[in-house]
């Protein structure tokens, strides 16, 4: 089954499934413990190394299992993780689980560019207008008509000792609010990258102790990123293409890393997000076979009641017209064949003397013919009259 | 009546140089 069509072929939207975004990926953390080899933390011995890609392994299963940072005895306390996700992935959810105390302080950022700029998506303290300047998230989630980034309290120790850092998108957005239908959520939810900013430690520290020397390092496991690759309801799965970037596998005659742009040739109307309602398939052009491209008139498009806007380039096969569906000067529409037909347009072949010009009927290829000519090429004398030698008059009548 | 094609032999070219078609 094609999870982007209907049985009869009729497009419809499909989405990648949910996945572990950040399985696999490198994580590159601004602190892990390296040399001097102390406290069971050698980078060189793979049995006492910690290193961040053990955040996001894929399969198996190793010892160490944790990340670990470098040991932090005074200010600042920050240590940075952070995701490049290789391709813009639509969230669900993060997750991230502490092998030792869970930090008071975590902020969790998204880049959608790759990097180059940074946006909060949600922070965990319990001192959020200390931390973060910002109030604690209300228990009934965003007060705001979009989603935005609330403080949430900070992640709790577990029995074991460890804890679990959980952020989802829903607790983030307004109930009610439809992926469909809000580009506001659509550019929420979207991101290339992850960073997670671990800010405080959980070992209190105040204004009083903050050169006190107590050793500190985050210790952490299982990073995992939930979400579906952007396809913007255009694919059903991403792919790695030859140059090993995982891109959409697009279908509905779109293209690009998210499918967000219509193909070359599909461009008979604007390229649209594809919803559960409409799959808003781009359109080939109609060009009836003789043209290989084609370009969108907006104007064209509105006066059709958004439904065409595709004008053909480069007619070829001697057609031509918006759709090369009518035949260019000096030819006609050979009734007898298809429009998509390569020889559907035949040339007019006026008679040299006997037409007055070289374009004939498009429909029925009639040249014009000067006086007391006839014949569909203007190559005879009518009746009652006869070839004359002037080729300005090639016709006279009969005495 | 079928006429025959106009014979472009006939034509008489000498003051129409610039219209006579290539050969």
């Amino acid at each position: 089954a094609d999870p982007c069509h209907e049985e009869g072929g009729a497009p419809r939207v499909c989405v990648p499934g949910l996945v572990n975004a950040a399985l696999g990926r490198e994580v590159l953390a601004s602190s892990t413990c390296r040399q001097p080899p102390a406290q069971a933390c050698d980078s060189s011995d793979p049995r006492r190394a910690h290193p961040a890609t053990l955040l996001t392994l894929a399969g198996g299963t190793t010892s160490p299992v944790c990340w670990r940072s470098d040991w932090l005895t005074r200010a600042p306390l920050n240590v940075t993780l952070t995701v490049p996700l290789g391709k813009t992935f639509e969230l669900v959810f993060v997750s991230l689980r502490f092998c030792s105390a869970p930090p008071s302080s975590v902020a969790l950022l998204k880049s959608q560019d790759h990097g180059r700029s940074w946006v909060p998506l949600g922070f965990f303290s319990s001192r959020c207008g200390l931390d973060y300047g910002r109030p604690p998230a209300p228990a009934s989630g965003p007060a705001g008509p979009g989603p935005e980034a609330l403080c949430f309290p900070e992640p709790q120790p577990q029995p074991n000792g460890g804890g679990l850092l959980a952020f989802s998108v829903q607790d983030s957005s307004p109930p009610g609010l439809d992926l469909d239908s809000s580009p506001v959520l659509q550019d929420w939810v979207t991101a290339t990258d992850i960073r997670i900013v671990l800010t405080r430690p959980a070992v209190p520290r105040d204004a009083g102790d903050a050169e006190a020397a107590v050793p500190y390092a985050y210790s952490a496991t299982e990073l995992q990123v939930g979400g579906r690759c952007k396809c913007n309801g255009h694919a059903a799965r991403c792919l790695l293409d030859p140059q090993g970037h995982l891109v959409c596998d697009c279908r509905h005659g779109t293209e690009g890393p998210d499918c967000g742009r219509c193909k070359p040739f599909y461009c008979d109307r604007p390229w649209q997000r594809a919803t559960a309602r409409e799959a808003h398939a781009c359109l080939a052009c109609s060009c009836n076979g003789h043209a290989r491209r084609c370009r969108f008139n907006m104007e064209l498009y509105r006066l059709s009641g958004r439904r065409s806007g595709g004008v053909c380039l480069n007619c070829r096969h001697n057609t031509a017209g918006r759709h090369c569906h009518y035949c260019r000067e000096g030819f006609y529409r050979d009734p007898g064949r298809a429009p998509s037909d390569r020889r559907a347009c035949r040339a007019c072949d006026c008679h040299p003397v006997g037409a007055a010009g070289k374009t004939c009927n498009q429909t029925t290829g009639q040249c014009p013919c000067k006086d007391g000519v006839t014949g569909l090429t203007c190559n005879r004398c009518a009746p009652g009259f006869q070839q004359s030698r002037s080729p300005v008059a090639p016709c006279v009548k009969t005495p | 009546e079928v006429m025959p094609t106009l014979d472009m032999a006939l034509f008489d070219w000498t003051d129409y140089e610039d219209l006579k078609p290539e050969a």
